[in-house]
């Protein structure tokens, strides 16, 4: 269970982005990297989140939650048609 | 849909409502199953270029390309990295990995809300008559995020994400999930963003009725919208052995029972299953059943799978009962063999005469298409109910619109059940829901915004929710097919939507995305939570004292704690937009509360310029009540010629 992996929406704080970086995107993906050298981003938004979405482990989630620049990393959830 | 513009007064108004070139620039966004493109509710007869503003696209997938766009449609996208994630590749052949529509709600939805005019669309010639959308020439643009598996919130956002760069100008959206806090939502969140950008955003309440504390999709920068009745209806009585007779509605045609009374028996006696009375799949004994008329409850399986149940049991017709939980409401089905649906009472005392009568007999009558139905609008019992259970202090839901046994395009991939079994295929469909009232709302909302196109969501919300009814022609109360008593404001929030009163609402309550900040420092949100939410560097101001009962919304909700003795004082703050003519509004409260003093101060706002604007406060002074006690009350402000009306609702917790 522990290595079995879920979808995160994964919330940034755009403006601490380091200077190094010159884009956004790039960051994010330098983040994920940290936590997991196999992780890809689904998708990167930026107009309704600053942020994006990717698979990851329990474990993963909880240390990417734990790096800088990082809100909030919230599992996702399913909705159903009313 | 039919009949709902009659219903709404759209067709009686349709001079009011611009037909001119701004009613063609507005754009209405489905966050849904996709659309069915050769349903000729999206025909674009008539329509002129697409937008200058529209940035959107027409993507290509299963059985769907750009070709499949035009002038009604002008948008098509697909979201399925999420789903997929989560369940594996999407297997084509079970659905079309593209913006087509295999299910059929989308295209409903996004029917309802701004379908062109079709003449004679009906359901197997049921709701016969000209279909329409609320907002004819508006733009549709589809993002299809629900697929068999469900709707995952990572696509979700991903086709708000683009909405809003494509620049829609409402968002509908009939989907809800859970009822976790706004910046854990991802509906919540997406529609902040979109709330920001001036698109409003349109979502159905949920149909988890009539439990309190039963809705979905609460945020205040949501348009929150639950269901009621149309005054039409689908007649199909019950007749038994004994000469009673019992109403039930019915969307069966096919071939007729025989002319006579026939042989009668309850599932529960037909089954070696011990909830055989569900008529769940494999549940019923064929001998027991061949040739009958199954009576069947609700509950569990789906309703029209217990026909087909029922069917392959070799069964001839089917009674289907309500039960506790949607005791009167009767939602019409279009059964794959003769069936008619009952209320719990009449299913209670057929179920006794089913007992009681050694050869028990019974036929069905069926009745096809009733118009004038009265009372009209009743709220739908599976209408999800307030209060609201996340920020108590805001009411919800907002309004109520049509959602029961409405008229709407289909998809051609499957039949008017969804059943697997049902090979028939149909150009419109007849269904209930939170979901179809709320793509009417969706549509009404960009009927308004061509007539304003300065107003902002809330504005529009406030037009919507300022001008509803809560009474019927004759003066009688809105009624709650629930309890069969009057609806309160938990049930039909402001009241059912009156579109042509909510085109010149004389005043708005109007609010801006710092109101909304205010709000969020109201509920102590962190910066965090915030910066989550609303994606800025924002801090509340310590040196402030936010209230959530100074956001500017166009109802009101109290709570006073029912442990504290006789002095529960709120206060509540509003401010008022002039978007009518000149006028001097005189306040007035009613009827008279037990438990509670509302007072209003100023007593006259008078207002000489247009969006001129004009603060009042309202004190509850509430006396101490038994937990669980709800009063209600409506706020009304009036110059002699615009009425604007307000909802409260006042609980002792």
């Amino acid at each position: 269970k522990k290595s079995s992996r879920k979808t995160y929406i994964v919330h940034m704080a755009k403006s601490e982005m380091p200077p190094s970086f010159q884009h956004h995107t790039h960051w994010y993906d330098s983040s994920l990297k940290s936590v997991s050298g196999s992780a890809a981003m689904l998708y990167t938004y930026d107009n309704v989140i600053h942020g994006f979405s990717t698979q990851l482990t329990d474990e993963e989630a909880e240390q990417l939650e734990s790096q800088p620049g990082i809100l909030a990393v919230l599992p996702e959830v399913r909705y159903e048609l009313h | 849909t039919t009949r709902t513009p009659e219903f709404l007064g759209l067709s009686q108004a349709a001079a009011l409502f611009p037909e001119s070139e701004s009613a063609s620039e507005v754009v209405i966004g489905v966050l849904d199953t996709g659309v069915w493109p050769e349903s000729k509710s999206f025909a674009d007869t008539g329509l002129g270029p697409i937008p200058s503003s529209w940035k959107g696209a027409c993507e290509s997938g299963t059985n769907f390309t750009s070709a499949n766009c035009n002038k009604k449609l002008i948008g098509a996208r697909y979201f399925a990295k999420g789903y997929e994630a989560a369940l594996g590749a999407i297997d084509e052949t079970k659905e079309s990995r593209s913006p087509r529509d295999d299910d059929g709600h989308g295209t409903h939805t996004a029917s309802t809300a701004a379908g062109s005019v079709v003449e004679g669309a009906s359901l197997f010639g049921y709701a016969q008559g000209t279909a329409r959308g609320m907002a004819t020439r508006a733009r549709v643009a589809v993002y299809k995020v629900c697929w068999i598996g469900g709707c995952f919130s990572s696509d979700i956002l991903a086709a708000m994400e683009k909405a809003i760069d494509d620049n829609v100008n409402v968002l509908s959206m009939s989907l809800g999930g859970g009822m976790s806090d706004y910046y854990r939502d991802s509906v919540a969140i997406g529609s902040f963003a979109a709330m920001e950008k001036g698109i409003l955003v349109s979502c159905s309440a949920g149909n988890a009725g009539p439990a309190p504390y039963s809705l979905s999709n609460v945020a205040p920068w949501i348009t929150t919208v639950g269901a009621g009745t149309l005054d039409r209806d689908f007649p199909a009585f019950v007749s038994l052995g004994n000469g009673k007779n019992f109403s039930g509605v019915s969307l069966y045609r096919g071939s007729p029972l025989p002319g006579k009374m026939l042989p009668f028996v309850y599932a529960g006696n037909a089954s070696n299953a011990t909830n055989g009375n569900l008529c769940m799949m494999d549940t019923l004994i064929p001998e027991k059943v061949a040739g009958k008329i199954v009576l069947c409850d609700r509950g569990m399986n789906v309703r029209v799978q217990k026909g087909a149940v029922v069917k392959a049991a070799g069964g001839i017709g089917m009674v289907l009962s309500n039960t506790a939980a949607n005791g009167e409401e009767l939602v019409a089905d279009a059964h794959l063999l003769p069936a008619t649906a009952v209320g719990q009472k009449s299913g209670d005392a057929i179920r006794d005469y089913l007992f009681s009568n050694p050869n028990p007999t019974v036929t069905i009558l069926f009745e096809g298409t009733k118009v004038g139905i009265e009372p009209s609008p009743v709220v739908a019992a599976f209408s999800s109910r307030g209060p609201n259970s996340i920020t108590s202090e805001i009411l919800k839901p907002d309004m109520i619109a049509p959602g029961v046994n409405i008229l709407a395009g289909w998809s051609g991939a499957v039949g008017p059940t969804g059943l697997a079994t049902d090979t028939r295929r149909v150009d419109f469909n007849i269904i209930s829901g939170t979901s179809m009232s709320c793509p009417h709302v969706s549509g009404l909302a960009g009927l308004l915004k061509a007539a304003h196109p300065d107003w902002s969501p809330a504005a529009i919300r406030s037009a919507l929710m300022t001008t509803a009814y809560t009474e019927y022609k004759n003066k009688q109360k809105m009624q709650d097919v629930a309890t069969g008593k009057p609806s309160t404001p938990f049930d039909h929030g402001a009241g059912h939507v009156d579109p042509v009163s909510a085109l010149n609402p004389g005043l708005v309550y109007d609010l801006t995305a710092e109101d909304y900040l205010g709000f969020l420092c109201a509920l102590n949100y962190t910066e965090f939570q915030i910066r989550s939410l609303a994606r800025r560097n924002f801090s509340c101001d310590a040196s402030k004292r936010y209230r959530v009962t100074d956001l500017n919304y166009p109802s009101f909700a109290v709570n006073f704690d029912s442990v504290m003795g006789g002095s529960n004082v709120v206060k509540h703050t509003r401010t008022l937009t002039n978007v009518g003519s000149p006028g001097t509004y005189k306040v007035s409260v009613s009827p008279e509360t037990p438990g509670v003093k509302i007072s209003v101060e100023p007593q006259t706002l008078s207002f000489s310029q247009a969006n001129e604007k004009k603060s009042y406060t309202v004190t509850f002074s509430g006396s101490s009540q038994p937990t669980g006690t709800n009063v209600f009350a409506r706020l009304e402000w009036s110059d002699g010629k615009y009425t604007v009306s307000s909802p409260i609702a006042i609980s002792w917790t």
